[in-house]
């Protein structure tokens, strides 16, 4: 009889093993075709720029870039335009007083660039990337039925130069470039002229929006130098009452900003962290006022003096150019984005800030004919 | 000859926090303009007349009978690029070029060889090399109006980085002659090169500078010819962009024009 219970103890554990196993199975199958109708899915509506070193996939429902592969990481990555109303001035308890103007960022909301509706940045604000993709930074990846398509897309291929022209509107279009041997991407943004006809100053920024845990803090340059870190509402010399959650977490980049996951105090990473940087092509305003996010100034059109000295609105159409219906200023310049793991992000984004501070000088000419050459 | 007094005074004049921040009146901000502007073209001037001594030079006695351009880096050009790499690590910066530039040209002079024996033949006139201030929205005199008579171009690249570096370069150019180019390096050795078209917003860009600035001479491209191009540290390269049409055009020239698709 001991053997008999013996066995049939072992067989019941050998059936209980198997059921356990056979679940498992189960489910990895379920996974994976569960991956495979997500892959279905991308694939129909993805378009791949694939350099080598870089590969960028775009979603063509909603035209916008969705993830950046190379350099050893990846990441959900979506940038896009919002814009910033600026502040009159005149209504004391809104602004206090204070408009926005040449020498003040002074917002009064802030709109997606697809949005008719304000999408602020004040608490309980979902970015464009949660609203499309659902759950916080990264969730999902699904684009909820519906989704209209946020910009134009076309696409360029090439030998040396990969292209994804993107029109977010005929004042605001993004041309997402991958060059051959490189393993930065270049964001070349035109912005402008601005449209007024609404009566709203605007102060216009690039998003990017991405999936890192980079919490509240983020680095910005100081003159080219040394990297800083910055932690969002907060100074380390004195006790902060923040009054304006946008400006009051602006800071200069004159050569980059990054985002960190994870990173300590001293920027030092855990394993497997990653970093996303911003490089600049010139002096810009930037912060990063969600986890996960980033946003760079690129041009602003204000219609009334803040006041503070100049005495003119910083609107340009008073431009002084040969008519004076100058329909305002266009902006034009290029971001590099770099993304790595954190441990080795340090060499490629510094050399990237070098080559972009240090462009070739280039001249051109017809091509010299010699004494006496047949050509 | 010219120099770089003036966009020195003009950059000095910008350190002002009005010039970097914006927060100046707009005449004064066409001021500054006007001033850099000045400046710019000069310095320019000055870079372009150094380079072209440079190249003018580096084909007398040359590599490959010198006839097909310097080897930057390489070959008898590389004192002279040697020399440029010198003279920009002086504290005087471009006057240093202007000096080297100099020296090269002297240098050409005396190793021109009257029995006309040695290698290559000297350049007979100055190149005339050009600079473009709006390459970032496909404008270029000097290579637009060469591509549109169907005629060959040189680009010159100087890198003022102390480290060689691999770059793509983009050419403005006119499609209305042909579409098939040919890139050729500093050796003479074939580039992969590829033809863009040029975005819509770049079009819409080229059209308000037009009528904004309608004594503007500068034309504006439809395309533009990208090549990657390796840069040695603190020295230059020359390229050569050809057009081909026929049978060349047939036997499928190395541009490609970059499908493009919505």
């Amino acid at each position: 009889q001991k053997q008999e219970a013996g066995q049939s103890a072992t067989q019941a554990a050998d059936a209980r093993e198997a059921a356990a196993e056979a679940a498992e199975v189960a489910a990895e199958e379920e996974e994976v075709q569960q991956g495979w109708l997500e892959n279905e899915e991308k694939n129909e509506h993805t378009a791949v720029l694939d350099s080598g070193l870089v590969r960028l996939e775009f979603d063509t429902r909603t035209g916008l870039l969705r993830s950046v592969h190379g350099g050893g990481a990846s990441a959900r990555l979506a940038p896009t335009f919002a814009w910033y109303n600026s502040s009159d001035g005149l209504d004391s308890d809104e602004n206090r007083g204070q408009g926005s103007g040449a020498y003040v960022f002074r917002p009064n909301g802030r709109y997606d660039l697809s949005a008719t509706h304000e999408t602020s940045a004040a608490p309980g604000w979902r970015s464009l990337w949660e609203r499309l993709w659902g759950g916080g930074g990264g969730g999902g990846g699904r684009v909820p039925a519906g989704a209209g398509p946020v910009a134009r897309l076309e696409i360029v291929e090439g030998v040396n130069v990969w292209e994804a022209r993107q029109t977010f509107a005929d004042w605001a279009t993004l041309v997402t470039r991958l060059h051959r041997g490189q393993a930065a991407v270049e964001v070349e943004w035109t912005v402008g002229p601005i449209p007024i006809d609404d009566g709203l100053g605007k102060e216009v920024v690039l998003v990017y929006d991405s999936d890192l845990g980079s919490g509240a803090q983020f680095w910005s340059d100081s003159n080219g130098r040394e990297m800083l870190r910055r932690v969002r509402d907060f100074r380390p010399t004195w006790e902060l009452n923040q009054t304006e959650p946008a400006a009051g977490n602006y800071y200069p980049l004159t050569a980059a900003m990054y985002l960190l996951e994870g990173g300590d105090a001293g920027g030092a990473a855990a394993e497997g962290a990653r970093q996303l940087a911003v490089l600049t092509d010139r002096a810009q305003g930037g912060a990063s006022l969600r986890s996960g996010q980033m946003e760079v100034m690129l041009h602003r059109r204000t219609l009334r003096d803040d006041l503070r000295g100049v005495d003119e609105a910083l609107n340009e159409t008073a431009c002084g150019c040969r008519n004076c219906d100058c329909p305002g200023l266009v902006a034009r310049g290029r971001h590099w984005l770099l993304l790595a793991p954190a441990r080795e992000a340090a060499r490629p984004r510094r050399t990237a800030q070098q080559e972009l501070n240090d462009p070739p000088v280039l001249a051109f000419g017809p091509i010299p004919r010699q004494i006496g050459a047949s050509s | 000859g010219p120099n770089t007094e003036s966009l020195e005074e003009a950059v000095s004049l910008l350190q002002h926090h009005d010039g970097i921040t914006g927060t100046a009146k707009q005449h004064v901000v066409n001021d500054y303009h006007r001033r850099v502007h000045a400046g710019l073209k000069e310095a320019q001037a000055v870079v372009a007349s150094a380079l072209e001594r440079l190249i003018r030079g580096a084909t007398v006695g040359g590599t490959a009978g010198g006839t097909t351009g310097p080897a930057a880096g390489g070959g008898s050009a590389a004192p002279a690029a040697r020399r440029l790499a010198m003279a920009q690590e002086g504290p005087a910066g471009l006057h240093a070029v202007q000096h080297a530039g100099r020296e090269a040209a002297a240098e050409q002079e005396e190793r021109v060889d009257p029995t006309g024996s040695g290698g290559g033949n000297p350049i007979d006139s100055p190149i005339p090399l050009e600079s473009c201030d709006w390459l970032n929205i496909t404008a270029c005199n000097a290579t637009v109006h060469l591509s549109s008579r169907g005629q060959g171009m040189l680009v010159a690249a100087y890198n003022p980085l102390a480290w060689s570096r691999e770059t793509v370069v983009r050419v403005p150019v006119s499609t209305a002659v042909t579409c098939m180019w040919k890139a050729s390096g500093p050796e003479g050795e074939d580039l992969p090169v590829q033809l863009l078209p040029v975005p819509n917003t770049t079009l819409a860009l080229q059209q308000l500078m037009a009528a904004v600035n309608a004594t503007c001479p500068t034309t504006f491209g439809d395309a533009e010819l990208a090549f990657v191009a390796q840069l040695p540290p603190l020295g230059y390269a020359t390229f050569f962009l050809e057009p081909q049409s026929g049978a060349a055009a047939r036997a499928g020239s190395s541009s490609d024009d970059g499908s493009s698709r919505e």
